[in-house]
């Protein structure tokens, strides 16, 4: 199974806005941090 | 001939279980072939000759047709019914064990240490697992909704198209609203920057957090009596203070006035769509065999809407993801839309043929892999989903608000 996310966030740019920091391929658990803005 | 046929003794043969089995496979095989073609000539409109709005059909490699072909949908029916079996008592530990062996699963994370007490592999495949060995990140905008891998990650580009990645190539507009490809991003009327795009070139109209129409190119803060455009608001004050002399604006420093007069909430608001325009993002997370199967919220979010698209169950795995494009269009999935601080929010959980059934805690109405009343209401409809609204839930918050790592439901077997 799948779950897919889409939403809006502040663009990222200059260091400001949302960011991913988790990489495609990675594995994740659930409640681990993946974007920030 | 009367003697032939009165004489002739009459014996009967064995035939062999294969040949039965081709058989029944033809015999599917022409009622799919002839169904599509029934659909095809109704899905013909001479006003669409090129059929841009027509269904998406799966396509792709010669797997793919093979596929299309089976019955996946009663096939994960049955494949449901068959893990709900209790188990012998006395097997179950050692076949939970080699279930865990085979897929990996790390069975000294669960709840429930108690292998014996899982009546039948359904039950053990949905195991809640301990709350300590998932920390929830608080520092974070967006956590992992599950366990799983990163199939896909990044930003939405123009026209709504999710990056393609190993031939992962879909409309975002068809994933959250089964509407065609020629749709705009625009999908959600109630996103502010969606705002902005609907009102078509040059005459763009904003609604204000007060709720009023205003133009934003114009005067912002005119519902406060101060004649403000958005340009001037942000832009720097020389210009604006050079307006104020003709129009005796208040000089000085006017951010501060303009937040005293209009709020700090409307500031942000405009802060945001002047300094920083928002983006679409969006990740993609594959959920094995192995894995943990209840999902959680990623954020703090209301979830407003819930859009059930009762589609095929073909398989999710990575490998068909490549070989077949919008195979997230094509399955049966939960949309769920909402919004959180930064804007619009979607979760859309996506079935596949072993996990087809999607539940939400908070939604008890919710069927889905049902043969009955999903697919019947859909047709009926017409336009592919069956939709609920969740504002009953909280009338403030015109919806049913989500907290970070809340347990929202999760896929069970078949």
């Amino acid at each position: 199974s799948t779950i897919v996310l889409v939403f809006e966030a502040p663009e990222g740019k200059d260091g400001k806005g949302f960011k991913w920091i988790v990489d495609k391929g990675k594995t994740v658990k659930m409640g681990e941090a993946m974007g920030v803005v | 001939l009367r003697s032939a046929w009165n004489d002739t003794p009459i014996k009967w043969y064995p035939i062999p279980v294969g040949l039965g089995i081709a058989y029944l496979g033809f015999k599917h095989y022409s009622t799919v072939m002839e169904r599509e073609r029934q659909i095809a000539e109704q899905d013909y409109d001479p006003n669409d000759p090129n059929n841009k709005n027509r269904r998406v059909r799966p396509s792709g490699p010669w797997q793919v047709q093979i596929l299309s072909t089976l019955p996946l949908k009663a096939l994960s029916r049955v494949w449901g019914k068959f893990n709900e079996i209790p188990l012998p008592v006395i097997f179950r530990p050692f076949g939970f064990k080699l279930y865990a062996y085979i897929f990996g699963v790390n069975i000294s994370e669960a709840k429930n240490q108690d292998l014996k007490s899982y009546r039948n592999l359904a039950e053990f495949f949905y195991r809640e697992l301990d709350p300590a060995v998932r920390p929830i990140d608080s520092s974070s905008a967006v956590v992992s909704p599950s366990d799983g891998k990163v199939l896909m990650l990044g930003e939405v580009r123009e026209g709504g198209r999710v990056e393609n990645v190993k031939g992962m190539t879909y409309s975002l507009d068809a994933l959250l609203s089964g509407q065609g490809e020629e749709k705009s991003a625009s999908s959600n009327p109630a996103s502010p920057a969606v705002l902005f795009s609907q009102a078509g070139e040059g005459t763009t109209k904003a609604t204000a957090p007060g709720g009023q129409v205003v133009d934003s190119h114009e005067a912002f803060a005119k519902m406060n009596g101060i004649s403000y455009t958005v340009g001037e608001l942000f832009s720097g004050t020389e210009k604006t203070a050079q307006k104020a002399e003709d129009q005796s604006l208040p000089t000085g420093d006017i951010k501060q006035d303009v937040a005293a007069a209009v709020g700090p909430k409307a500031v942000n608001w405009f802060r945001n769509q002047v300094e920083g325009s928002k983006r679409l993002y969006f990740a993609v997370i594959y959920l094995a065999p192995g894995d943990y199967h209840r999902f959680h919220s990623p954020t703090e979010w209301v979830v407003e809407t819930r859009r059930h698209f009762a589609g095929e169950l073909f398989s999710v795995s990575p490998y068909l993801q490549a070989i077949m494009p919008s195979l997230f269009i094509l399955n049966e999935r939960v949309v769920l839309l909402g919004r959180w601080k930064h804007g619009f929010f979607s979760m859309t959980p996506v079935g596949a043929t072993n996990v087809g059934s999607i539940v939400l805690n908070f939604d008890r109405e919710l069927r889905t892999n049902s043969l009955t009343k999903d697919t019947k209401a859909d047709s009926l409809k017409g336009h592919g989903y069956a939709e609920a609204h969740y504002q009953l839930a909280s009338k403030l918050l015109g919806g049913h608000p989500l907290r970070r790592g809340e347990e929202m439901g999760g896929f069970r077997l078949g």
